[in-house]
């Protein structure tokens, strides 16, 4: 008897949880095209950057690269690696196919 | 018994996969605050400045930063067409995209470390979809909220 | 070059999620210890 409880208790609860996921689903669709309607608002586009003083503020005293580059472009960081001088390289490569890269170098100086 | 043990896996998978999708649909609320966030407060800095900030002096949304010691040694490599970048640092760096940045910013109020006041747990739930006010109150509690309702079932 | 290839983390703008850079950085972070 305690073993048949058992099976109903769980096929109940994987039926609540099957429900939760479900409405999960549905919010994220809904949100990523909420998302995606702001983003291409005209008006919020005009204000969506973001000053050189902002980003020097969050990153204190390094020196920062910013990139701007077209949807797809790869960005391929490999494993580091010894140099020949016993001097560890680190590496990225960025490659686009569909428009040039803008890098820019931010430095508080 | 052997159907009971079935199910129990079946619903530590089933919940692992609802904290999964919790997550997820924490980032992209968390993502659309400090968008909406960052908008504002640019409109409200250029009507206090009457106009935009110097054009050599924002970066547009999206982009992502490199970050490295003032000290590394950067040596770039750039395609005559510059659809191709090969960086070599000399030093640790690390990378972070524009919500991550906004976050650091302060835009998504905190939110995301269960850092949030009273009076920005409002701003930010209206900066959502009003269906999806509900997260923001749990989002706010730390990251507890991921497991809630969901304990009792494992229980 | 050894032999082995390197084998290196991808990150597609606009299309692969924040937590592909936070690996990036778990790597080269890891890197730096080893």
């Amino acid at each position: 008897k305690e073993v048949i409880d058992r099976l109903r208790f769980l096929k109940a609860e994987i039926e609540d949880l099957e429900l939760k996921e479900r409405e999960l689903d549905q919010q994220k669709l809904w949100l990523q095209q909420s998302i995606k309607n702001v983003m291409d608002d005209s008006i919020n586009n005009k204000f969506s950057y973001v000053t050189h003083e902002d980003i020097c503020n969050c990153f204190n005293g390094d020196t920062l690269l910013a990139i701007q580059a077209p949807s797809g472009t790869q960005l391929e960081v490999p494993i580091p690696e010894m140099g020949q001088n016993g001097q560890k390289k680190y590496q990225i490569n960025l490659r686009s196919h569909s428009g040039p890269i803008h890098v820019l170098l931010i430095n508080k100086e | 018994a052997q159907e009971c043990q079935n199910l129990e896996i079946e619903k530590q998978r089933r919940i692992e996969r609802i904290k999964q999708k919790r997550a997820q649909l924490q980032e992209l609320l968390l993502q659309q605050i400090a968008f909406k966030n960052l908008v504002q407060r640019n409109r409200q800095n250029e009507q206090q400045n009457q106009g935009p900030p110097a054009m050599n002096s924002t970066i547009q949304l999206p982009f992502i930063i490199i970050n490295t010691s003032r000290k590394t040694v950067i040596d770039c490599s750039i395609s005559s067409d510059k659809f191709e970048y090969l960086f070599n640092f000399d030093n640790t760096f690390e990378i972070h995209d524009d919500i991550e940045v906004l976050k650091r910013m302060g835009m998504s109020f905190g939110l995301e470390s269960g850092k949030c006041s009273l009076d920005d747990l409002k701003l930010a739930k209206s900066l959502v979809p009003k269906a999806l006010e509900g997260y923001i109150t749990d989002i706010s509690t730390g990251p507890s909220w991921l497991n809630q309702g969901l304990l009792s079932n494992s229980a | 070059p050894g032999l082995t290839p390197r084998s290196a983390l991808l990150y597609k703008f606009s299309g692969s999620p924040s937590k592909s850079l936070k690996d990036i950085n778990n790597m080269i972070r890891q890197g730096e210890q080893r």
